[in-house]
């Protein structure tokens, strides 16, 4: 509504505003916050949006749950202006690749604001807890084409996957970097698992109890996290 | 929005006279405390649960969007926090008062606020927007 003050210590409502005035002001926020329009919501119990409303609260000092954060993710959250998280998309299909059944993974990336310098990015896929108890070696490729249109793997991180549940964090600064400067050459990740007695043998992420769709948990969906500094320009969407 | 809210409290004076008992007219009214009250900071708590945004603003539920408001008048107190040229401006306006404006009553100190919000129906975003919190004012 529209308020005044009350002349002693308060404000109080004069009159609501009417619907196109809160339209108005809807879009005076929208375009604040850098929107062009209002967006729709992701289903809800998603992982990203928890683990950035986790995030949130140890802003604010508030217990910060399962958030299981390291002294890299700490010292990022503290340098970062803009922190975003991205679901991945089981439905972009790219032409010439297969689904490759939950081995690959694509973020669009395609919302970062330009001009932001990026700190770090980090991908972050659950494990359910006692589905296979042996260690396995869980790599992440970033997909490339090169000239003739092949399509290639660049090994990214690599980690040492235990018999503990959880969420497994691997670093994909490098892959974002790519992406946002070349939105094209962005076809995503590729995963890779592989049990120490059979090196040569590679198994699918869900044989190690990995999360890689969103049709079994929204809560354990795989998602990007990506840790931005402003460069002090702002960009608006023009109204 | 001020502007507005005085125009249709004057509208509402001269249609409706028991309303003025709620909303003193700044200028008419010579009860309200409005044109005497210092430099001072209020509040206006903004709900984006009230508002119906909290489908896509995840966090926080609100804000106490703090602004500030009154007039600059001499002597100013310490707790109005005046710049040396406010306190010159205020002096000059005294002796000019037509050609002089008094200072203005402004954010002194601001801080940053975090936002959580829905990008759309895949990414999230948690944007901290730089000085957008008023912490005191001052007369500038």
């Amino acid at each position: 509504g529209l308020y005044v003050d009350n002349g002693v210590d308060r404000t109080e409502m004069a009159r609501a505003l009417t619907r196109n005035e809160r339209r108005e002001v809807e879009h005076e926020i929208l375009s604040l916050l850098g929107l062009s329009s209002r967006p729709s919501r992701a289903p809800p119990g998603s992982a990203a949006p928890q683990f950035l409303l986790d995030v949130y609260k140890s802003l604010l000092d508030a217990p910060r749950g399962d958030l299981n954060l390291s002294g890299r993710d700490l010292n990022a959250i503290n340098e970062s202006d803009v922190i975003m998280s991205f679901a991945s998309r089981s439905d972009a299909h790219q032409s010439g690749l297969r689904h490759e059944r939950g081995r690959r993974l694509w973020f669009d990336v395609s919302e970062v604001p330009a001009g932001e310098r990026i700190v770090s990015a980090e991908l972050r896929l659950f494990r359910s807890e006692g589905s296979v108890p042996q260690r396995a070696r869980l790599s992440v490729y970033q997909l490339v084409a090169d000239e003739s249109g092949d399509k290639d793997l660049v090994l990214v991180d690599s980690i040492s996957v235990g018999p503990a549940g959880g969420w497994l964090v691997l670093n994909v600064t490098d892959p974002l970097t790519s992406w946002v400067a070349f939105p094209d050459s962005n076809l995503g990740l590729y995963l890779s698992v592989h049990l120490p007695d059979k090196p040569a043998h590679a198994i699918l992420p869900e044989d190690i109890g990995i999360v890689t769709s969103k049709r079994l948990d929204t809560s354990r969906q795989p998602f990007m996290v990506a840790f931005f500094q402003s460069s002090g320009r702002h960009t608006t969407h023009s109204r | 929005m001020t502007r507005e809210t005085q125009r249709r409290t004057k509208k509402r004076a001269d249609t409706t006279p028991a309303d003025t008992s709620y909303y003193p007219h700044p200028f008419t009214d010579s009860s309200a405390h409005w044109s005497s009250r210092s430099c001072q900071i209020q509040t206006l708590y903004v709900s984006f649960r009230d508002l119906e945004w909290h489908d896509w603003i995840i966090a926080p539920n609100g804000y106490d969007a703090f602004y500030c408001s009154g007039e600059c008048n001499f002597p100013l107190n310490a707790h109005m926090n005046a710049t040396n040229h406010a306190i010159v401006q205020t002096l000059v306006h005294l002796m000019n008062p037509s050609q002089v404006p008094k200072p203005c009553c402004a954010p002194t100190k601001l801080s940053p606020i975090s936002v959580l919000y829905f990008l759309d129906e895949s990414n999230v975003i948690l944007k901290k927007y730089k000085n957008m919190v008023v912490k005191s004012c001052g007369c500038h």
